[in-house]
């Protein structure tokens, strides 16, 4: 069929730092803003 | 220069391993049809953020060609600059020989030591690449690597594993319900037209069109700010998209009708439960396009269908997964 990589299910980024207590800083420095990866590249 | 802000990645949860160079050196990547560039770190960022993750070392590769070309890439906690090189990239056992990538030299900011990941590699168009980079899968094409000018994505919904990106193939046992292929609009992202959202037949956002991303390295449904309200309100939301768990059983499946095609996603696959409540699968953002607002269908809707990517044809194709 072809080569074929295997994807693995972890934890997000976002559930690492919520267990570190870390996510409501990040996101109180960070603003998510999902539109930036699209706005960077048009 | 690129920007990719590393919030972007917040919520992936998709991985897998490559490795650049001779020997080989391993990398945990997102595979990611959102974006073209492939990157990774270096040795030469010695930052704690760093220290976390596996860095490419030039002087450890024989096959390694540098550049004097830097990049930079804003990962919302600053910028990681680094420099572009050449190299062999082992993905799923296909050597891609003299692969443009960028090495990070500078750490994106403390958060960057927590990120599950390693770095990213771009399946989009090369006419979003930043610094002109050629994608992997575009030199995997020139090289011959690949029986077919395609790739597929199944992203399994509940299991650690069994999720993966088939390079060159077609997986005639996830498409048993047929292949439903649609034309690209733009060969940038890959991005169709999407003629409207439904659900009970009635248009509940993308009236009169939008656009609309395949984009595997987002994993929710992102939709334009100004039909996120209506969403959640046909729906039965707050406006933090909050929803009482005991009515998923009485939610409507959300229909994408895409080149005259409707695309089912039921409510349990966009109600999100988590320690005892629940949330919907969307979140807002705002990007007009020439060919109208954009929406960004991410892991949510993946998860529904196996696709494939197919760049002989420029075309998306969907098979339903149940």
């Amino acid at each position: 069929l072809g080569p074929r990589i295997p994807l693995r299910k972890q934890k997000s980024m976002r559930r690492i730092l919520q267990e570190h207590g870390l996510l409501e800083q990040y996101l109180k420095e960070h603003p998510y803003n999902p539109a930036a990866k699209y706005l960077a590249a048009t | 220069s690129s920007a990719e802000p590393l919030q972007n990645y917040l919520n992936n949860e998709y991985f897998g391993t490559i490795s650049i160079g001779t020997p080989g050196q391993e990398f945990t990547v997102i595979f990611d049809t959102g974006s073209s560039n492939l990157w990774v770190p270096s040795v030469y960022c010695s930052s704690q953020a760093c220290s976390n993750h596996n860095r490419f070392n030039p002087s450890a590769s024989s096959t390694y060609v540098g550049t004097n070309d830097s990049v930079s890439i804003a990962y919302g906690t600053g910028s990681m600059t680094g420099v572009l090189g050449y190299d062999t990239v082992d993905v799923a056992g296909l050597d891609v020989v003299n692969q443009i990538f960028g090495l990070a030299e500078t750490e994106p900011g403390d958060f960057f030591y927590y990120s599950p990941f390693d770095g990213i590699l771009g399946l989009a168009f090369p006419s979003i690449a930043s610094s002109g980079a050629t994608p992997v899968f575009d030199n995997m094409m020139s090289e011959n690597l690949v029986a077919e000018d395609l790739f597929s994505v199944y992203l399994s919904n509940n299991d650690q594993s069994g999720s993966f990106v088939l390079f060159g193939g077609i997986d005639s046992s996830y498409t048993t319900n047929g292949i439903t292929w649609i034309p690209l609009s733009a060969e940038t992202y890959w991005q169709v037209t999407m003629d409207s959202v439904t659900a009970d037949n009635q248009a509940i956002a993308c009236a009169s069109g939008c656009q609309a991303i395949v984009d595997t390295g987002t994993s929710l449904l992102a939709v334009p700010s100004s039909a996120l309200g209506n969403i959640q309100a046909s729906l039965g939301a707050d406006s933090n998209g909050q929803i009482s768990c005991g009515a998923i059983s009485t939610l409507p499946t959300i229909y994408f009708n895409i080149n005259g095609n409707g695309f089912p996603v039921p409510p349990s696959a966009y109600v999100i439960q988590s320690n005892g409540y629940c949330s919907l699968a969307f979140e807002g953002l705002n990007i007009p396009t020439e060919s109208g607002e954009l929406w960004i269908l991410g892991d949510v809707f993946i998860r529904e269908y196996y696709v494939i990517f197919n760049r002989a044809n420029n075309m998306v194709g969907l098979s339903p997964l149940s």
